[in-house]
């Protein structure tokens, strides 16, 4: 699975994310990579976010709007709402799972609870930083 | 006053340690991570929208064989690709998402095109294929998607399987 999130000059933020499924997956399975709300999500004002991992879990959480939720209405911030997903309720379930997201004033958070996740973003000053363990 | 931007990627989570690939596939890897990320920063950083970003770096990660997406994409059990993807637009909530497609080159783009064309939001399947066919979308034959890596993988587990009824795939067997 890839996925992407951005935030631009009007303040518009937007997310996208793409998979293959897993291996082995039964014909016609869908992932939360295609459900809107669940793998990938987008509130102007808010958040983008778009998961990675097993998107049965994902779909139950409605783990996007979920993440735009908790900031929207219990004033979390970027970091306590996605951590709160993938170190809480996904760890509880014991499911691997990751994330990349962003706010509406450019903060973006890369959390995974695996061994490794592809992850890049672009720091404030334009610095390109990617990364797959804990480099 | 122009607001600040950013962006993030990521190419899927997973149970990949260090010596599971050469030094060369991590590097390739690493480097189509900056591609995706650079492509949608270019966008961004000269006043492009944000929807046009995230579809730039996606594409990007969808078109490398390094990543579980597009060219690259796992198999399932039957042997074949269907891929999902879906992209959405924070100011207004439009969204657009195919599911099980296995013709699209780019399913992100033909969610973009599904989320332009505003009427619907997802698309499934046969039919899934035959509208992005119909918008001009580039379209490919199913193999296109495989890799031997993917090949080797399912072979692997479906080896495992007959070996061990009960054997359940491991995070790691199922995501790499």
């Amino acid at each position: 699975t890839v996925g992407a999130v951005a935030l631009d000059r009007a303040g518009h933020l937007a997310a996208a994310t793409s998979t293959g499924g897993f291996n082995n997956k039964p014909a016609a399975r869908v992932s939360d990579s295609s459900v809107i709300g669940a793998g990938t999500y987008a509130r102007d004002g808010v958040c983008a976010v778009s998961c990675t991992g097993r998107g049965e879990f994902f779909i139950r959480l409605v783990a996007g709007h979920e993440i735009a939720s908790r900031m929207d209405y219990r004033g979390q911030s970027l970091k306590e709402a996605t951590d709160g997903v993938i170190f809480g309720d996904m760890k509880r379930w014991d499911v691997g799972a990751g994330l990349c997201a962003i706010d509406a004033n450019g903060n973006a958070v890369v959390p995974y609870n695996t061994i490794g996740m592809y992850r890049g973003f672009v720091t404030p000053q334009g610095g390109l930083h990617v990364g797959v363990h804990d480099d | 006053m122009a607001g600040p931007v950013g962006v993030a990627i990521h190419g899927g989570c997973g149970a990949l340690r260090r010596e599971d690939l050469t030094g060369a596939e991590w590097a390739a890897a690493r480097e189509a991570l900056r591609r995706s990320l650079r492509a949608a920063w270019d966008i961004v950083g000269r006043g492009g929208s944000s929807l046009d970003a995230v579809e730039a770096a996606v594409t990007v990660m969808e078109d490398s064989p390094a990543f579980n997406a597009g060219h690259g994409a796992a198999l399932n059990a039957d042997g074949f690709h269907e891929l999902d993807a879906s992209i959405m637009d924070g100011a207004t909530l439009r969204a657009g998402g195919v599911s099980c497609v296995r013709r699209i080159r780019n399913p992100v783009r033909a969610a973009r095109a599904i989320l332009d064309e505003g009427e619907w939001v997802n698309f499934a399947g046969e039919g899934a294929d035959a509208w992005a066919e119909r918008a001009g979308l580039a379209m490919v034959p199913n193999a296109y998607f495989t890799t031997q890596r993917r090949v080797d993988a399912l072979r692997t587990l479906k080896e495992l399987e007959a070996q061990h009824a009960s054997h359940r795939a491991s995070e790691g067997e199922k995501h790499g």
